[in-house]
């Protein structure tokens, strides 16, 4: 509806709007927010707040908003950059994220979360696959970075006592249409007893995924111990099942083409 | 929705300025200023989807750009000479605007289809000040 103040310091209202109205302006402002028709999240959603994409976005918005006019950009980079990797713990020697201002270039992050749920028969692969949807990527936007995170729990496994190295592949398409190659995107590793979120440049596969999503056919997640390939869960890294807060996730940066704004209107 | 709160005594133009005459104080009521603009997320029904903010003071320009314009009113100089040719040619030439001379942006974090949330920032959404132009 429409308010005014009445002059003795309340709000009333004084013309409620017909309900075709109603959605007329709700459409515009939706418009206006980049959107063409208002999502519908899960009925769960509100509750999700408790997962780790969710819980890193919100942590994200407050520190980014909690000073308008003066961000602490070493705050941020402090809190939501991977720290450099100690030398000897770098199988591939990525720079990128430590040394980049995305988080204040970009006009859009989004988190995307696993989709792998029964589409690969064989659990093997469903916990070293994982897949992210990005279809919903507004055309026109540039990718500035992107990051996997995967958490890794502290190694309980007695026979596990050296380090271990993470691969994540890229899967692209092979020869034959069901062949799959696997291009290397990012390795780390780290000591059997490191505890925390492992971090790893994704942007290829991200800029790749968003100019043709058919082209998506996910991540796949090597552990190596040795010479020894590891599952998942010998490797302590936490994958489909797992804690809420430690459930694997992506982060894109986008920034805005410079021509066409940061979303594209609607024709009235 | 304007929403009278505590804070909005300092948000418009006019306000903390001795007035010497009411005229003079009823002419600076009419005159270019930034005024209270609030959209509510939470009133359009969207808290199942946008996560923050609940909504925000997005402010509009509300004021008339007349003769004399002053200090308090932003104006560019294009804008004061255009006010004295509409003082002697009103109907061919139109007073200045009173418009958005400053904007800063919005975050918003919400909710997609898919449950993927999104951080996306919105350029030139709130009015910083207003002025004539």
């Amino acid at each position: 509806g429409f308010y005014s103040d009445n002059g003795v310091d309340q709000t009333i209202m004084y013309r409620s709007m017909p309900k075709q109205e109603r959605n007329e302006m709700q459409q515009e402002i939706l418009s206006l927010l980049g959107l063409h028709h208002r999502p519908n999240p899960a009925s769960h959603a509100a509750n999700l707040t408790s997962y780790s994409a969710p819980r890193y976005m919100i942590d994200l918005y407050e520190t980014l908003t909690g000073d308008e006019e003066d961000v602490n950009l070493e705050t941020v980079k402090r809190r939501y950059l991977p720290q450099p990797r100690e030398r000897g713990e770098l199988a591939q020697d990525y720079t990128f994220l430590t040394s980049s201002y995305f988080v204040q270039d970009a006009d859009m992050i989004m988190s995307f979360v696993n989709q792998v749920k029964h589409e690969y028969p064989l659990r093997h692969d469903r916990d070293r696959i994982f897949r992210f949807d990005m279809s919903e990527v507004p055309l026109g936007e540039t990718v500035l970075g992107a990051e996997l995170r995967i958490y890794k729990n502290s190694s309980l496994d007695g026979h596990i006592e050296n380090n271990i190295t993470v691969n994540v592949y890229q899967l692209v398409p092979g020869i034959d249409p069901e062949d799959r190659q696997l291009v290397l995107a990012d390795s780390y590793t780290v000591s059997h007893d490191h505890a925390g979120w492992l971090t790893f440049n994704v942007t290829q596969a991200t800029q790749d995924w968003t100019s043709d999503a058919f082209a998506n056919y996910g991540f796949y997640i090597q552990a190596i111990c040795g010479h020894k390939s590891l599952e998942m869960h010998e490797a302590s890294l936490v994958t489909r099942y797992g804690p809420e807060g430690k459930l694997p996730f992506m982060v894109a940066f986008f920034a805005a083409a410079a021509q066409s704004q940061s979303h594209v209107r609607r024709k009235r | 929705a304007p929403r009278r709160r505590q804070e909005s005594s300092n948000v418009a133009a006019t306000d903390n300025y001795e007035w010497t005459t009411y005229y003079e104080y009823k002419s600076a009521q009419r005159s270019c200023q930034r005024r209270e603009l609030y959209v509510s997320f939470k009133d359009l029904g969207w808290e199942d989807w946008i996560i923050a903010p609940d909504g925000y003071s997005a402010f509009y320009c509300y004021g008339e750009c007349a003769f004399p314009l002053n200090a308090r009113m932003n104006a560019s100089n294009h804008a004061i000479v255009q006010t004295l040719v509409n003082l002697m040619k009103p109907d061919s030439v139109p007073k200045p605007c009173c418009v958005p001379t400053k904007l800063s942006a919005i975050q918003v974090l919400y909710y997609d289809k898919n449950s993927n949330v999104i951080l996306k920032k919105y350029r030139n959404m709130i009015v910083k000040a207003c002025g004539c132009h």
